[in-house]
């Protein structure tokens, strides 16, 4: 039922594509149009393991990036609960999204200001290429994302501030860009429990990622002092946890064709009714109503005489 | 009784191949399990999630008449008589899956992100003929 090159292009699941693949070098009918290709600028590799030359190409594939262990666990942990054991998405409708992207920052500038705040300040300026974003996938929920090592037993809780600016590029210092506009958080947590802390940068990301802002550069400080302000308890000290630069999550919903949509199935379990009458086939309908249409045409000429 | 008696002269094992016709067919058009893992494609480099992934597929044969337990249109039976009385290079109905379910990925991007996706119509879960 597909054309030909739509079966190409159109169905195929974006997981399937190899990332940095010469589509040169395959046969033009198995190459994908040009326009799409932006959007899927890779083969699928269903398609190259098909095709001959792909079979010797295969095992050439170019080494990707590997990412960090932590942000491997913390992604392997939310596909536990986001799919069952099959891989088939839980069907609690809670969550909206169909896509989430982890994104570790590619390059750091580190600054320390002990002058300027008490407690043990981490400042850094981090970089996030967002590339991989397509244009159909909208952002739902953005997340600075710490993770801390627990191996350091801490008894009580802790207050921390981070303060976020986003950066603009500062073409006269090459390595460092200089900031634009601001926004602090606080945050308030035990470190007891917590290997994870999220910061909630939506509201904060939301403009940059809609006009299509792929390079999103900011400076991250993050105070903590050990204690509980709100208890007046002493606050004492600052906090000793060696702080790794935090990872960006974008909790997306993917509007493509190949995306599943959830509420478009829920929908469609609720939609489908149940037949009134167990007929053989559909054509025993027809000639039903076209029966019905008769009887009512011999009624009226017979009312009307 | 009549068709025993329209057939009489049938030697007995082509009598049961007679009645045969009337039982349930044996390969009828269905669901078949299959399960891959993505390490036999060698893409569990990339693929972290699920290790196994089982597509399913449809096969069989579709009856002449087909009713309603296929859920098939009445296309379908159309396309039966163009194939039996009009023209037989016209192919048959096959059988294919006609309701899917969706999966879940985690995958490895080239830039060394990763990214979980829930893809739609991954798995087929019925078949019907069409």
């Amino acid at each position: 039922p597909h054309s030909r090159d739509r079966a190409v292009s159109g169905k195929s699941p974006g997981f399937l594509f190899a990332p940095e693949d010469n589509p040169h070098r395959l046969h033009p009918f198995l190459r994908l149009p040009k326009g799409v290709r932006r959007g899927y600028a890779l083969l699928p590799p269903l398609l190259k393991v098909l095709s001959d030359q792909g079979r010797r190409n295969w095992q050439s594939e170019s080494p990707r990036l590997q990412p960090d262990s932590r942000a491997l666990r913390y992604m392997k942990r939310l596909y536990k609960m986001s799919a069952t054991k099959e891989g088939i998405p839980k069907a609690n409708k809670s969550h909206l999204y169909n896509t989430v992207r982890l994104f570790t920052p590619c390059s750091e500038c580190k600054h320390r200001h002990r002058e300027l705040m008490k407690g043990d300040i981490h400042s850094v300026d981090l970089l996030f290429n967002l590339d991989r974003v397509t244009a159909l996938e909208h952002l739902l929920k953005s997340v600075l994302l710490y993770s801390f090592d627990t191996s350091v037993p801490i008894s009580s809780p802790a207050t921390c501030v981070c303060h976020l600016s986003i950066k603009e590029y500062d073409f006269s210092s090459q390595v460092c860009p200089s900031a634009s506009h601001s926004v602090a958080f606080s945050l308030h947590f035990e470190f007891r429990k917590r290997r994870w802390v999220e910061i909630d940068v939506t509201s904060f990301l939301q403009p940059l990622i809609a006009t299509n802002r792929r390079n999103i550069h900011m400076a991250v400080n993050f105070t903590c002092l050990v204690g509980d302000p709100q208890h007046n308890t002493e606050q004492e000290g600052s906090l000793n946890v060696a702080l790794v630069p935090p990872s960006l999550l974008l909790y997306l919903n993917d509007t493509s064709e190949q995306a599943y949509h959830r509420w478009n199935s829920l929908r469609h379990r609720r939609k489908s009714p149940v037949r009134p009458r167990q007929r053989d086939t559909p054509l025993a309908d027809l000639v039903d109503d076209l029966g019905k249409e008769n009887a009512q045409s011999k009624r009226a000429s017979r009312q009307r005489r | 009784e009549e068709g025993l008696k329209e057939a009489p002269a049938a030697a007995p094992r082509n009598l049961s191949d007679y009645f045969k016709q009337f039982l349930f067919p044996q390969n009828e058009c269905e669901l078949h399990n299959f399960r891959l893992s993505f390490s036999q494609l060698k893409w569990d480099k990339w693929i972290i999630a699920p290790h196994r992934y089982s597509p399913q597929y449809c096969k069989g044969d579709c009856p002449r008449v087909v009713g309603h337990r296929y859920g098939s249109p009445v296309h379908t039976m159309v396309q039966n008589i163009i194939y039996e009385k009009l023209d037989a290079s016209v192919p048959r109905p096959s059988c294919v899956p006609a309701e899917y379910s969706p999966l879940s990925v985690l995958t490895i991007e080239p830039d060394g992100s990763i990214v979980y996706k829930e893809y739609e119509d991954m798995i087929a879960t019925k078949c019907t003929c069409r």
